[in-house]
């Protein structure tokens, strides 16, 4: 219903500048209403501005910026709602490795809300993890479970 | 609620059976290219309901069968199944209020027939997607992302994005 | 022909004067989310003759040009410029056969006027085009592979596998 | 024409299978015409069969292997034909450790016969360079290039 979607929009639209300050340090993310009259039907836009840029359309950042605002947005989400679980499959390949530590601190917080499942190739992701599940084919395409020890 | 533990068997590349135990926090699933971290993300989503074939990255649905190997001959049934504990202060939706736990699993043959369960007692696809209604899990759900897929959030339409929103009221 | 040097000014984020040599051997482009690097990848895919836009990331041809910032304000041109060089035992297509190293730029002004050259001479579009004709860099070629699409070409249809291996004949 | 074609698709798909064999230890990948009759139009498959894994259409690959697995018809490509240069935009964001090792030592193969240009965040990638650039935004929102030392 029309109360229900603005309300949620509007606790979804603060989280989000939370998480993004939290993500962009110095950087301010918003969410707009594309038509504010019609709550039924209204889009949901992006609007950026990163430290020292002008403003700008979601369309203009670079790869990892945008995997970035993307998470800020699904971070946003579930700090309001909290789901049974949230499953991130190398959410974090386009970032570099300061914004992979920005990202694994404010997972540990997720964490505390919801379970939290992240597949990566990252080191500074794996250590982030409290357990480790370790995937490998050693009898050539059959997959098994084997215990993962980071160092 | 809580995601508990996962099990699979004869799931795209997991044979044998598997058992995840997930102990709250963060768990990371680690491992080279090709050996099977995303088949664990497409259990997930099929034993929730997931429909689509196409995104299980499949063609027909029996594609999730065990497909076999140079050692193993193809298995004739996949199976996965999910554990979810109550987190306090919060119910399952009825008619499972009063549990502690709850099982949901799906069972695909090869011959085409295919199984819900919910505490072991078989169910129609309709029941899976109502107990994960409204939860952000649900097979279109923000909750699951998908490889090479977290900037679509970002490049989707306003009125997509939208749905993500949605979903959390 | 191999790429000796490449010289951005105005494009992008790059409003000073930019020059990067290439010695030969493969050169590395390092740099946080965001810096530019991409931006060097449609700089020299720019000078080339790329004239679709949605592939430069922009919705019109003038957003190549450095926009401001808030520190400096909007540039009224951006300019890249590419210096080859021969290889042993190969020439240039004609006319430039006798040449030891060619160069190929681009303009563009905020107005909309587009100039390119080739060697200092002014000339069409088609000219440029021709000039790569064949070596696989041209915009549609084999050789310039943008972020995040690596995997395009093995999802790609057959037919369109085909084009690839064809701009090598 | 139609010679030409096919006598470019012959030497692509020879180096072809060289270059992924090197890529994909114990694999084999092989180009296809769809329909060899009418080479004026045919389209180009590609089979690929991993270690012990059956036969399989290229779609069912993980996202690394599909990385992979286009980098050899890549790299086949330019062993054939070398280009003035070949760009190759953070190609290795899916790829594992192990992984990026092989493409990495190919690479400097590549370069043998064409200029290689590569936008990476991998350190094992950035290794195999002989000359590096690093982009910075000091001065926000304003890109320049600052020396780089590997250690
Ligand atoms: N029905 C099936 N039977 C057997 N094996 C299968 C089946 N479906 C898929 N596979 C295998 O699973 C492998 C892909 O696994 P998956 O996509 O999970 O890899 P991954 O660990 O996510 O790798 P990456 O790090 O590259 O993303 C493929 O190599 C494929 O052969
Ligand atoms: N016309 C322009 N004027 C000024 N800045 C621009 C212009 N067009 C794009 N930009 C800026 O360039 C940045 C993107 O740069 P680019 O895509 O090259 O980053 P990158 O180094 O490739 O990052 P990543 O590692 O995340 O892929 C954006 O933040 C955008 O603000
Ligand atoms: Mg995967
Ligand atoms: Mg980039």
């Amino acid at each position: 219903s029309r109360e229900r979607f603005a309300e949620t929009y509007q606790a979804v639209s603060r989280s989000f500048r939370h998480v993004f300050a939290r993500l962009f340090p110095g950087g301010k993310g918003e969410l707009l209403l594309t038509d504010e009259e019609n709550l039924l039907e209204t889009g949901v836009d992006m609007e950026i501005r990163l430290p020292g840029k002008r403003l700008q359309n979601v369309g203009l950042l670079s790869g990892g910026e945008k995997s970035l605002a993307a998470l800020a947005l699904i971070m946003a989400i579930v700090f309001y709602k909290p789901t049974p679980f949230l499953v991130l499959d190398e959410v974090d390949a386009a970032l570099d490795d300061g914004n992979v530590g920005l990202f694994a601190d404010l997972l540990k917080e997720v964490a505390a809300v919801s379970q939290v499942i992240v597949v990566t190739h990252n080191k500074r992701t794996m250590e982030a993890a409290g357990h480790l599940y370790g995937v490998t084919m050693e009898s050539k395409g059959v997959s098994k479970i084997v215990a993962v020890d980071l160092n | 609620m809580i995601l508990k533990r996962l099990e699979i068997v004869g799931f795209k590349s997991f044979r044998d059976r598997l058992v995840l135990d997930f102990p709250g926090g963060i768990s990371a699933i680690v491992g080279p290219n090709g050996c099977g971290k995303s088949n664990i993300v497409d259990a997930m989503r099929w034993v929730m309901g997931e429909q689509r074939v196409r995104s299980l990255r499949s063609t027909k649905m029996e594609e999730v069968i065990f497909a076999g190997t140079q050692d193993y001959p193809p298995m004739g049934m996949a199976e996965v199944t999910m554990i979810l504990a109550r987190r306090e202060g919060f119910t399952f939706p009825e008619p499972y209020a009063s549990c502690e736990e709850v099982t949901v699993s799906r069972r695909l043959f090869r011959d085409g027939e295919s199984l819900y369960a919910i505490n072991g007692v078989p169910c129609r696809l309709l029941d899976v997607r109502e107990f994960f209604m409204g939860t952000g899990v649900g097979s279109r759900g923000y909750a699951i992302i998908e490889q090479s897929s977290v900037a679509d959030l970002v490049e989707a339409r306003p009125e997509d994005r939208r749905v993500f929103i949605e979903e959390a009221a």
